[in-house]
């Protein structure tokens, strides 16, 4: 039933390949699993992306088409999604309009919402894991580090997302985090969107704290109770919030409803920081200009 | 979901387990809320 | 739940789960008496007189009925072994699941339930976030390594590769804080936690019967808590989820106040029909029992 016509991509634990599904000529991506090289049987994020897809229907998450066994590789059949938003980013030639990021930050949230809405934690959202389909539609991918929001017992590990996207409690060690850290990953992702440059750039764990704080101040146990408990605060600079004034001139073409859901969503106390339902019913999305319909984004 | 099947009433809850969480303070700071938990088990027994 | 895996591809009625292992059986069967043509052929000229009537007589397929009887026996194997390694209850719980979805799928002439248990419960650590290295759970389980990995992927492939399992004890949670709510005032709470305690063996004890494939979640926890409280738990449901009928009919015969009460009532797009609920949660009882 499917073709594997190119090699586009191959990961720690997966090759993906472009194909056909020859029952419709509908273009699809298979994700094959590696298997042979894990001594533990078949590798988590396998495990993780097979059973949190599988629950996932969203026109904003990437949809799982399929899955077989082949030469006792297993294998994910995804829709084929051409491109994603970390090139859109980082290729100058392509213009985009604050209406274009409203729309991407508007699609991306609505994708994560649903997640969230099922208990699903993502934990490793960051540009090059939203997809764009060819009709402009952004696609939450990449699973393999998802999890159930855990039961109030579990102990998480906090060693997950992207360095440069990681909330500040997972950097400062939390093991009982929630949906919160999707969340801030998302702004800086907004973020990033606006400066057309990584927000938050550390060259390494430690840098990354560095440059966080830097950046938006030094939390403390007045706006952020029990900050100061964590093992690795003591070592910290400390660096005073940005004025609103500062943001501004960061942020140039930020409107002011643009600056609060950005802050909303990059508060430093998880349990302040803004939902995912917050973040989509905020001004942003409602004032002018409008989200620009995905199929006319260049 | 347009009608939650429930209205959330953490006033009410003698929930000794979940309550305790919220003194400790590796709960608290990793971002624990209790609304988050309750709003889950709400939903489970709903869907 | 709708949406789930759980729902679109393991939900049965009654009639459908007996078909679907009857069907497996008999798959299994015609598969054995092929092989067994095949090899009385084969061998023909080396069966002896009483090798031959020996096979006649002992090289008789299961019935559907045996089949079930030795899933329901390794079924609680696998929930003894988790259990005893102390993993949480979720994990045990997947566990049980995954052996009896695989069973739907797979006949045990096919596989013999002793080679899949502890891969069984290996999967369901992975899946449950409960990593545990295989050579760790070889020492614990004294299986050997290729043992638990041998059927990995057949047992994901049976599953539909449908990992995640949604269990009655979140329900159980989220009901106890209901009640709470809305018998506020009429449960005495120490009385409460130990209706849950108890309540929470009842529901783990109900996942060795079919309840996973005939109900859903929440009305496996409010059949477990009715066979521990019968008066709780309608008291309940009948202050929850009654009160639209009881308005209705009340108003019927009142003044034109009412009615405004009625339609805001009739009119809810989440009203639960409460007979059918109780039905359900009645016939969830019989079969946990």
């Amino acid at each position: 039933e499917y073709t594997k016509e190119k090699k586009v991509g191959e990961g720690t634990y997966a090759v993906v390949y472009l194909g056909t599904k020859q029952s419709t000529g509908r273009k699809i991506a298979i994700k094959e699993i590696k298997t042979s090289e894990f001594k533990d049987g078949l590798d988590m994020s396998a495990i993780r992306e097979v059973k949190y897809l599988q629950e996932i229907n969203h026109i904003n998450v990437i949809e799982l088409v399929d899955i077989f066994m082949a030469y006792n590789n297993l294998n994910l059949v995804l829709e084929y999604l051409p491109t994603d938003l970390e090139v859109v980013i980082k290729d100058q030639n392509i213009l985009f309009t604050p209406a274009d990021i409203k729309s991407w930050m508007l699609m991306t949230l609505r994708g994560v919402y649903h997640c969230h809405r099922n208990f699903i934690l993502h934990r490793d959202l960051k540009p090059n894991n939203l997809l764009i389909s060819p009709d402009g539609q952004i696609k939450v991918a990449d699973f393999g580090l998802a999890r159930a929001i855990p039961a109030p017992y579990d102990v998480l590990t906090s060693n997950v997302v992207t360095r440069w996207y990681r909330a500040p409690e997972l950097l400062l060690g939390a093991k009982h985090y929630t949906s919160a850290v999707d969340v801030w990953s998302l702004g800086i992702i907004f973020a990033e969107l606006m400066l057309r440059i990584p927000y938050l750039p550390g060259q390494n764990d430690v840098d990354q704290i560095d440059v966080t704080f830097r950046a938006l101040g030094t939390p403390t146990d007045k706006d952020w109770p029990g900050v100061s408990k964590f093992s690795t605060y003591t070592q910290l600079q400390t660096y005073p919030p940005p004025s609103r004034d500062e943001l501004r001139k960061r942020f140039i073409a930020a409107s002011e409803n643009a600056l609060d859901l950005m802050s909303g969503m990059l508060t430093m106390n998880p349990q302040k920081r803004w939902t995912t339902i917050q973040c989509l019913q905020s001004e942003y999305f409602t004032e002018l200009p409008p989200p620009s319909d995905p199929s006319t984004i260049k | 979901d347009p009608f939650k099947r429930y209205i959330m009433n953490e006033i009410v809850y003698e929930d000794p387990f979940i309550k305790d969480l919220t003194k400790k303070n590796e709960y608290i700071a990793s971002g624990f809320r209790t609304d988050f938990v309750y709003d889950r088990l709400l939903t489970e027994a709903f869907m | 739940f709708r949406s789930s895996s759980q729902y679109r591809l393991w939900s049965f009625t009654k009639e459908q789960l007996d078909t679907k292992r009857v069907d497996t059986n008999a798959h299994a069967v015609a598969a054995i008496e092929e092989k067994l043509t095949m090899f009385k052929k084969d061998y023909a000229s080396d069966i002896s007189e009483e090798d031959a009537k020996m096979i006649n007589e002992k090289a008789i397929p299961l019935t559907a009925e045996e089949e079930l009887k030795l899933v329901d026996f390794y079924a609680k194997k696998v929930q003894g072994i988790a259990q005893h390694l102390n993993l949480p209850t979720e994990v045990v719980s997947s566990a049980l699941i995954f052996f009896k979805r695989f069973y739907l799928e797979n006949s045990v002439m096919e596989i013999d339930p002793k080679t899949i248990v502890h891969t069984i419960i290996f999967l369901a650590c992975k899946s449950e976030n409960y990593f545990i290295s295989v050579d760790s759970f070889s020492k614990k389980t004294k299986a050997s390594r290729d043992t638990i990995l041998k059927y990995e992927f057949r047992i994901l492939e049976s599953l539909k590769f449908s990992l995640l399992c949604h269990h009655p004890f979140k329900p159980l949670h989220g009901f106890f804080l209901d009640i709470q709510n809305v018998l506020h005032g009429k449960v005495d709470v120490k009385y409460m936690g130990e209706i849950y305690t108890k309540t929470k063996k009842r529901i783990s004890d109900a996942l060795l019967t079919d309840v996973a494939f005939l109900f859903t979640p929440p009305q496996i926890t409010l059949a477990a808590l009715s066979l521990e409280d019968e008066q709780l738990t309608e008291k309940y449901l009948e202050t929850k989820f009654s009160n639209t009928d009881t308005i209705i009919e009340a108003s019927k015969d009142t003044n034109e106040k009412d009615k405004d009460s009625e339609v805001i009532k009739e009119d809810r797009p989440d009203k639960i029909n409460y007979i059918l609920l109780l039905s359900l949660i009645d016939q969830c009882k019989e079969v946990m029992s």
